[in-house]
């Protein structure tokens, strides 16, 4: 990638050592090195920058976009009121403040939010995310430690129906995805929230920690064996991590990229872009 | 696995008359991948074949009557061999009252959880412990150790100010005038870029001198967990490495990057989210887990 003009075996090799080392992984970056070689057969390029282009290109392709039902800006208009958005994702990812970013997007956008408060598991995660929602301005509901989530979901639903909410946003308990009856669980959350609204939850973001290796696609799979993942979030890409995994999930699964956490205040959030991002893992 | 997979392999080669130097290649690159796949850093992973391909070319090797076994065997005892030989248990010298545990690390990685399950612990075990909320940024992390510290009938000092190193001395402090044996410092979470938050513990790590300062990492970190590990060891020169959320299914090879470039003990796996769940490192269970 450095003042080259043709793909050869050193270019090749450079290009093996730093997709790997943005945790792309062994078989998809393996594919990717086929396909431009392949492609490249015979042909030499006019500058560096043509040849970085085709390889930005090859690279990009394996990211799928978001799709119209699920818009990724916060002004554009939702396919149903309530929206109902379901965040999941393993311990410590980031979802309850990737909740808060998204409650304060939407309702910077004019949108009427609420968050439901559905990790009724861990020390203090209501208190944590009733400071997010004070600062968003926009109301919680939540039954604290040990109740049940179902409960809280249906109750937030509920309320969202009869004030005419626009967004939900449902932050759940972290959970390893290797663990069926936390994954159970979240399959109920799911089936509750549909009793009072049959296409909830209208989106399901899986949280993925960036700095996090190739087990983010063993959680990518598993989470959406039990609850339909429509969308991922990728934080703590302001760190060094590249999250190159997500060039797997997006293949594998069909998943795309919707947002990226930059940062730990209610404004690090960004819409995924997949230039940029290619980009910064080339970098 | 890993043994299957060399197994096949040498299958393979069987029809040859040696193993030599060229042969080997295949064998040595399916190695590689599987510590790739396994998130072992890839500098860590090259320099690590290459010690396994040396030793696997040598005389017991080439004349045995099963290569693939004696080759996951050397592969198996290099991994474990990084990582680190026997358990070390935490250093906490009988004479000093308090003795000092402070924790650090990325954030989500498990410290304040682990802060509360090393207390429960040391309780066990006799210690008189308290807890210190050096967090002062994280919504609610002075809450969230406050419960836990219920949980586990131990006091937990806190200051209103946002100063961690208030709080920190403070604790000091409060453990001295309680006759506490021990202080476990919680802090936040934080970057290894963050020049202004790795100023501060490395603040909060002079004026405390921890005779335990613990890096808690993510088992299913990939390939930054070693930048991460070694700045933080360079700035902090940390005594040890505690490994959390092993109950989940990564493979873990980030533990073996670690080891191999800062070269401090694991101390600690986190097996859990519940204050029981912490276990005493295993070095050979977890060169298993990482080889798959
Ligand atoms: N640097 C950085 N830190 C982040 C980002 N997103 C979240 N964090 C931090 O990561 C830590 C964990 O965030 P939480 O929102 O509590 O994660 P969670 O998934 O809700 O955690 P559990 O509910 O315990 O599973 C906190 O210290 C956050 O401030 C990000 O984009 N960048
Ligand atoms: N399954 C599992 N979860 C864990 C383990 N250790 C911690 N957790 C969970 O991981 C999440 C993050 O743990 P915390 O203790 O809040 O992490 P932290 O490092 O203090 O986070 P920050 O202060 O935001 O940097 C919580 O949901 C914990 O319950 C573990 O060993 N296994
Ligand atoms: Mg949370
Ligand atoms: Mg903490």
């Amino acid at each position: 990638s450095k003042g080259k003009t043709e793909v050869d075996d050193e270019f090749l090799e450079e290009l093996e050592n730093i997709l790997v080392a943005a945790d792309v992984g062994v078989e998809t970056t393996l594919d990717i090195v086929d396909a431009i070689t392949e492609r490249s057969k015979g042909k030499t390029y006019r500058s560096e920058e043509e040849l970085n282009e085709m390889v930005m290109e090859e690279i990009r392709k394996l990211l799928v976009e978001s799709s119209h039902d699920h818009p990724v800006d916060f002004d554009a208009p939702l396919s149903a009121k309530p929206y109902v958005i379901m965040i999941v994702g393993v311990n410590g990812a980031g979802k309850t403040t990737s909740v808060a970013k998204l409650a304060h997007n939407y309702d910077k956008a004019g949108k009427k939010v609420v968050i439901a408060a559905a990790d009724t598991f861990r020390a203090a995660a209501y208190e944590q995310l009733k400071i997010w929602a004070d600062r968003a301005g926009v109301p919680i509901i939540g039954q604290g430690q040990g109740a049940d989530p179902a409960s809280v979901v249906f109750d937030s639903v509920s309320s969202a129906v009869s004030k005419g909410t626009d967004v939900v946003l449902v932050d759940t308990a972290g959970r390893l995805h290797n663990k069926s009856h936390l994954m159970e669980e979240l399959a109920k959350i799911m089936r509750v929230a549909k009793k009072k609204i049959p296409e909830a939850p209208h989106e399901v973001l899986l949280v993925l920690d960036g700095t996090t290796g190739q087990n983010a696609v063993q959680q990518a799979r598993e989470f959406t064996k039990f609850v339909n993942v429509t969308g991922l979030v990728v934080t703590k890409l302001d760190g060094t991590s590249k999250g190159g995994i997500v060039l797997s999930i997006s293949r594998e699964l069909n998943l795309p990229v919707k947002y990226i956490g930059v940062g730990e205040k209610i404004d690090d959030l960004q819409l995924f872009d997949r230039s940029s991002f290619v980009e910064a893992l080339l970098e | 696995n890993l043994s299957d997979k060399l197994e096949l392999t040498f299958k393979k080669l069987a029809g040859q008359a040696t193993i030599n130097e060229v042969n080997i290649g295949i064998a040595m690159r399916d190695i590689k991948r599987a510590l790739l796949s396994a998130d072992v850093n890839y500098k860590v992973a090259k320099k690590l074949v290459e010690d396994i391909r040396e030793k696997s070319l040598g005389e017991s090797v080439i004349k045995s009557v099963s290569p693939a076994q004696m080759i996951v065997k050397i592969v198996n005892d290099e991994l474990t061999e990084i990582m680190g030989g026997e358990n070390q248990p935490l250093n906490l010298p009988p004479k000093k009252i308090p003795a000092i545990v402070m924790v650090a690390g990325l954030q989500g990685s498990g410290k304040t959880t682990f802060c509360a399950k090393l207390a429960k612990r040391l309780k066990k075990n006799g210690k008189n412990p308290i807890l210190v909320a050096a967090d002062v940024y994280r919504p609610a992390a002075i809450e969230q150790l406050r419960t836990l510290g219920e949980q586990i009938d131990v006091p937990v000092f806190s200051v209103e100010e946002p100063d961690a190193m208030k709080a920190a001395l403070g604790g000091l402090e409060a453990a001295k005038s309680g006759a506490k044996d021990v202080v476990i410092v919680d802090t936040a979470g934080r970057l290894q870029i963050d020049e202004v938050m790795m100023a501060e513990a490395e603040a909060l790590k002079n004026r405390l001198s921890p005779d335990e300062l613990l890096f808690v990492v993510d088992s299913m970190m990939g390939q930054e967990a070693v930048n991460t590990a070694k700045a933080f060891n360079d700035r902090l020169d940390f005594d040890g490495v505690v490994l959390t959320k092993l109950d989940g299914d990564a493979r873990g090879g980030a533990a073996l990057s670690i080891r191999q470039v800062v070269e401090k003990p694991i101390k600690f796996m986190s097996v859990g989210e519940k204050v029981d769940d912490l276990d005493v490192f295993y070095p050979d269970r977890m060169a298993q887990r990482i080889l798959g």
